[in-house]
């Protein structure tokens, strides 16, 4: 707070110490950067993604992405991360949510994929992606059925949702829209997707295998804050 | 707008960068490294109002409004942001998802007198 009689707040800072005025302004940046993006603190981070996983995940949906409006770059060297979508008015969101494994038996396979009620809550999905990296166990096409199961009212248990089936022929990303079911996941407050993949034959463990990093499943969504519906005039 | 420099008391933009590596937030800030929290201060005398960082023929409509009524009356002129961008961020969230938001308005690029 600026000392008495001293109009502008800043220029009670020049009236600070050095180092108080250092303290001011790193405990300010902080809250301005924590209340914009809707956390009360900052997160701690559990189980970090892997660099290599990252960096594929964002090089599959920049080749993946036709129109240039929303590009979530790959951060330059210089540090600069390339802005979304330049003069948008509400608030916009990439997110990437990776993976992680549930149940499993020898013909199907279930992945889990969390997003945050701060983000559930706040934020309209304008698209959502799976991106799945088949490695095939050899010449032929394999049948997968893959199902997008939403939690039930108890949100123990997970019910059927909507169910897609694909004829896999060789290695390599396929890709999935799950924007409607990410959506009601949403609506609904839920915070996890499940998708479960069922192969035909009990070869189902090769071609469900998630080998490494690079090719972990995951899901890549547009998000857009949601505006307050009355605007106030002034 | 004009970057302070020494002991300048008009109004400016002075730069201050916080690094998020020395504030021990590089663990969940991805990209970038930093946050250029630059802020705007100094006086702002009467005869200052509306520059610099805004049209001159700005600056010449305020000077005649304030010749026209009392110069008393005028209220102060503040030093205030006339030019921000947004800052882009990379980022994990809670559930060590992946984010990518810009957030409007956050970066200062020029200070001028209201």
């Amino acid at each position: 707070a600026a000392p008495k009689g001293v109009w502008c707040p800043t220029c009670g800072l020049a009236a600070l110490a050095p180092t108080t005025q250092r303290d001011v302004l790193i405990a300010l940046a902080k809250q301005s950067i924590l209340s914009k993006l809707h956390l009360e603190d900052r997160p701690n981070i559990t189980h970090p993604t892997s660099r290599g996983a990252l960096l594929t995940a964002l090089r599959r949906m920049r080749a993946q992405r036709t129109d240039t409006s929303l590009s979530l770059g790959i951060p330059g060297d210089d540090g600069h991360v390339p802005r979304l979508r330049p003069g948008m008015g509400a608030q916009e969101y990439e997110i990437l949510s990776f993976a992680e494994s549930g149940s499993s038996t020898s013909r199907s396979v279930r992945l889990h994929f969390h997003f945050t009620r701060e983000l559930a809550g706040s934020t309209e999905i304008l698209q959502a992606t799976l991106y799945l990296f088949w490695t095939v166990p050899g010449p032929g096409t394999y049948p997968v059925t893959i199902r997008l199961l939403q939690p039930d009212p108890t949100g123990l248990n997970v019910t059927g949702g909507s169910e897609t089936r694909l004829e896999v022929q060789r290695d390599g990303w396929a890709t999935l829209d799950v924007g409607r079911a990410v959506q009601s996941l949403f609506i609904q407050g839920g915070q996890r997707l499940t998708v479960e993949l069922e192969v035909a034959e009990d070869w189902g463990s090769r071609l469900l295998a998630i080998h490494n990093d690079s090719h972990w499943p995951f899901v890549a969504a547009q998000a857009r804050a949601r505006t307050p519906h009355r605007v106030q005039r002034r | 707008g004009i970057d302070c420099s020494g002991d300048s008391r008009m109004c400016c933009r002075k730069e201050f960068f916080v690094d998020f590596k020395e504030i021990g937030w590089e663990d969940w800030i991805i990209q970038p490294e930093g946050y250029h929290m630059n802020y705007c201060a100094g006086l702002c005398p009467l005869h200052m109002a509306g520059i610099p960082g805004l049209a001159a023929s700005f600056h010449t409509a305020v000077l005649n409004l304030i010749k026209a009524n009392n110069a008393e009356a005028a209220v102060d002129s503040c030093c205030v942001p006339t030019q921000r961008r947004p800052l882009s961020l990379l980022y994990y969230d809670r559930d060590s998802n992946i984010v990518k938001t810009d957030i409007p308005d956050m970066i200062v690029d020029a200070c001028g007198c209201t």
